[in-house]
Order: structure tokens, then sequence, then C-alpha cells
């Protein structure tokens, strides 16, 4: 059975740096 | 197993989901405390607040524009999903935007994605 580590679900939303 | 979407198996209920702790949950078991402890945990990764602003579902088949609003500085950051993507709204659980599409695709317990939502989503917690 396969195991999924917590992050695979979560939305990676990284903001581009402004400065 | 259900079928019909080509989202990630980990989104079909009953997939077991891994927290940093090592301690294993459903998916359709998850709590915004397990991803907040989850977060403190990881040395990489950091929970940012994510907004929703605006869903436009208008344009294609089964897709969606969710545009979000990330972090203490708001950053705006659009993802188009499919439909039936489930996004993790604090305090509430899953969500998406065709809640009856996610149920009867994942069969995971879902509830309607809104303008105003506040979801779960990771940074890293060093942008270097």
């Amino acid at each position: 059975v396969p195991v999924f580590p917590w992050h695979s679900l979560v939305p990676f939303l990284a903001p581009t740096q402004s400065d | 197993a259900p079928s019909g979407s080509s989202l990630p198996a980990y989104f079909i209920k009953g997939s077991i989901i891994q927290l940093a702790d090592g301690e294993l949950k459903h998916v359709e078991d998850l709590k915004t405390e397990d991803f907040i402890q989850s977060a403190e945990i990881s040395s990489e990764l950091k929970i940012d607040s994510s907004t929703v602003e605006r869903i436009d579902d208008s344009h294609t088949h089964n897709f969606a524009i969710v545009q979000f609003s990330v972090g203490e500085h708001r950053a705006q950051v659009s993802v188009e999903v499919q439909v039936e993507y489930p996004f993790f709204v604090f305090g509430q659980g899953w969500s998406s935007c065709c809640p009856d599409r996610t149920t009867q695709l994942l069969e995971l317990p879902c509830t309607k994605l809104s303008v105003g939502d506040v979801c779960i989503s990771l940074t890293l917690k060093n942008l270097r």
C-alpha cells in the first residue's frame, strides 16, 4: 500500500520575490 | 478505485498520508493541525495562508483558474486546476470548485471552495 508524504497534498504557492 | 480523474492517487479517499512526525492518517481524516504541526517539524517548508480572491471556471471545460493572495505580502498567484482539485481550507477541510465532482471521482468529502476562503499552501522557509 503506498504511503504519501503530507506535503504532496498541499499546493506549493511560491510568490515571486520582488526584491 | 474511483476513476475518471487524472488527479494524483493521494487525493482518493482511503489514501494513506504520512505526517512529518511519522503518524499515518487517511487523507479524509486530516485536520488543519496536522498540516501546521508537520510544517513546524519541517526544516524546509512553511505554511502560508492563501486567500481565494477569484474563481474563474467559465473558459475551459472541467478546469478553473483560482487566484490567491499568498502570505503576509499578499502576493497574487493564479493556478489552473481541474474543478475537482481539492484545496485544504483552514478550520474547514477539503474544498473544491466542484465538490460534487470531487466526491464522485475521488470519494473525498468536500465542500464548495468560495472567494474569501483561506487555504493552506506551502512555501520554502528560506527563499535564497
